[in-house]
């Protein structure tokens, strides 16, 4: 494709991400920084805090979360797959208006975004991080790593390896028009176990990987490499799924009272 | 597959009539 096709192509997923996912990178840098001009997020560092936090904070699905008896970590827990189920219907129409995308085989959708949602869920979640936390309820709260370590086994073990990808992942110094070409290419892995039709994947993949080289060519032309690190990035992320669905099955296992969300258990089952 | 994932289908059909 010629050179302004392929700038229109980043733009448009640049806007597709504007509109379906509700915070950006750059609005979230801002509210860490405190150059956001709203109120300071509330930093939850302890049990206290977090008590605290729960009563000035607007969570948005109060009736999905279990009450103040239960236990700190389950609370957490199920705060977390609410905005993971969320983020699958974010990240749903966002990969529908990838051009092409639902001309694909359905089954071919359905396993693409299986395989993919997590991925995009877990680069996302990079730009809410730094090294010492990350914002919650959209930038209304700051929780701190170490608060999350200090949980009880196994939840400690939730976002550490997310931290650890997030500090590398953000060293890139990708902005959200980097980022929104990125996961559109993340989404459309021709490589997903069971797709029908892989030919016209890899085409749409191919079109945005050469959307992505020149973005980042005209973006960041002091680090030539940049393309070349951001792809490795893909077998990282898919590291981290792994563990992500091991840990989710350890939990199963052990916390007997432990409910998984219907479109998270369509989504684990059979996935890695 | 997508009979399996009754509730991502019906997000790629029409993702508004979806209660999650």
């Amino acid at each position: 494709p010629e050179a302004a096709d392929l700038r229109t192509l980043a733009r448009h997923m640049f806007e597709s991400y504007c509109k379906y996912f509700p915070i950006t990178k750059a609005k979230a840098r801002a509210i860490m920084t405190g150059k956001a001009g709203d109120k300071s997020p509330f930093v939850i560092y302890d049990m206290s805090s977090l008590k605290a936090g729960e009563e000035c904070i607007t969570f948005r699905q109060q009736a999905s979360v279990p009450p103040h008896g239960t236990a700190v970590e389950i609370r957490i827990f199920q705060r977390c797959q609410f905005r993971s189920v969320e983020a699958v219907r974010e990240i749903t129409e966002f990969a529908k208006s990838i051009p092409g995308f639902v001309s694909l085989d359905l089954n071919d959708q359905v396993t693409l975004l299986k395989y993919g949602v997590h991925e995009v869920i877990f680069t996302m979640l990079a730009s809410l991080m730094n090294k010492d936390g990350l914002l919650i309820a959209a930038g209304q709260g700051f929780m701190t790593r170490e608060f999350i370590k200090s949980l009880r086994e196994p939840f400690c073990h939730m976002l550490e390896p997310k931290f650890g990808f997030a500090v590398k992942f953000n060293s890139l110094g990708l902005d959200d028009g980097d980022i929104a070409v990125f996961i559109a290419i993340v989404i459309l892995s021709g490589d997903r176990p069971g797709l029908v039709n892989v030919k016209p994947i890899e085409d749409l993949q191919d079109s945005l990987l050469q959307a992505l080289a020149l973005q980042l060519k005209l973006n960041h032309p002091d680090s030539p490499h940049l393309f070349a690190k951001l792809l490795q990035k893909m077998t990282d992320l898919r590291q981290i799924v792994t563990e992500h669905v091991q840990l989710l099955h350890t939990i199963r296992k052990t916390e007997g009272e432990m409910n998984l969300h219907p479109l998270l258990q369509e989504i684990y089952k059979d996935l890695y | 597959l997508k009979e399996k994932h009754k509730i991502l289908h019906r997000l790629l059909q029409d993702s508004t009539s979806v209660d999650l």
